[in-house]
């Protein structure tokens, strides 16, 4: 695993993160339920905790799919290539480009579209940044930079926690399993309260 | 596009030779074999490329030549050391493969900062080699 230069990281008094869809995509709750769940893949090996806000303008990570140049001099380029990047702490930042081919449910290996890419896997890997993570050389890892379209890989290797609680400690119920003991919204806070 | 179930495609969408993408980066298969020293129309694009994820320093007055050089070698050995590839300096299959894969547009070297394995390696053999050895 690997960090940004200078190793950028939420502050101890910004642990609780919100986050926000950009209100002009108009995603269903279908589709930000994947994001959810990305979410969950992370706070359950981390004191992080991820809570959807409505107010796109004060959430501390924004989300939105976007074509071609979207302003940030990142322009993306259309279908493949380039699939989405994120900015390290504390931007928040996280953009998708919206001409991909998103699976948002169902198989994605069973597709026989070549250009279909799964979406929780590119949101995992993307949170991972917004987190602090930088690129990892571990093939399995969610942090290494590509994925074969018609692939779906969402659940943190040993390489990605390392990584992450290096950066925030773990979670207390992490028990050295990603499976989730508990969801994102019911989980017990870092002073122990259910 | 969303694509909210992938069993609810229209089969015509589904047929391989149905669609027409073009994949951002597939002209770059087109430079296997190619090593240093030549010159091969498109290899600018190919620099552009690696200097996006940070194997090749940024400036704002970039224009790449579409000569293989010893700037785009040096790109693509630290590139084959970070996707455990063979170090090999030339556009092998390989390499070619894995560069015209879908990817994170994040870079992988950030302000000249190296990271993945090609940083990993080099405080290996100037400091962890020693000490190890030692012990």
């Amino acid at each position: 695993y690997t960090f940004f230069p200078g190793t950028p990281r939420w502050p101890v008094n910004r642990r609780d993160l919100t986050y926000a869809f950009l209100p002009g995509n108009e995603l269903t709750d279908e589709v930000k339920a994947v994001f959810t769940s990305a979410f969950q893949k992370w706070s359950a090996v981390t004191p992080l905790t991820f809570t959807e806000t409505d107010s796109y303008s004060t959430a501390d990570i924004t989300i939105g799919f976007y074509s071609g140049d979207h302003g940030d001099g990142e322009p993306f380029d259309g279908v493949l290539g380039t699939l989405a990047h994120a900015f390290s702490p504390t931007s928040g930042r996280f953009h998708l480009d919206a001409d991909e081919n998103w699976v948002v449910s169902g198989d994605v290996t069973r597709s026989s579209i070549p250009s279909a890419v799964d979406l929780e896997t590119v949101a995992v890997h993307e949170i991972g940044h917004l987190l602090g993570l930088g690129h990892s050389s571990v093939e399995d890892a969610i942090m290494y930079p590509t994925i074969t379209s018609g692939t779906r890989k969402v659940e943190l290797e040993d390489d990605d926690i390392q990584g992450i609680q290096s950066l925030y400690g773990s979670n207390p119920n992490y028990n050295g399993s990603t499976t989730p003991t508990a969801t994102t919204g019911d989980r017990e806070s870092s002073d122990g309260e259910i | 596009t969303l694509l909210p179930n992938i069993t609810a495609i229209p089969p015509w969408q589904q047929h391989p030779n149905a669609t027409s993408f073009a994949a951002a980066w597939d002209a770059f298969t087109k430079f296997a074999g190619c090593h240093s020293g030549e010159t091969r129309d498109g290899l600018s694009k190919l620099k552009q490329y690696f200097s996006n994820f940070g194997y090749i320093p940024n400036s704002p007055s970039s224009n790449f030549t579409d000569d293989f050089d010893d700037e785009l070698e040096k790109a693509l050995k630290a590139y084959q050391q970070n996707f455990n590839l063979n170090v090999t300096g030339q556009l092998d299959d390989r390499t070619l493969e894995q560069i015209v894969r879908p990817r994170c547009g994040n870079a992988d070297i950030v302000n000249g900062t190296s990271s993945m394995n090609s940083s990993k390696s080099s405080s290996f053999q100037t400091v962890g080699h020693f000490h190890t050895t030692g012990h």
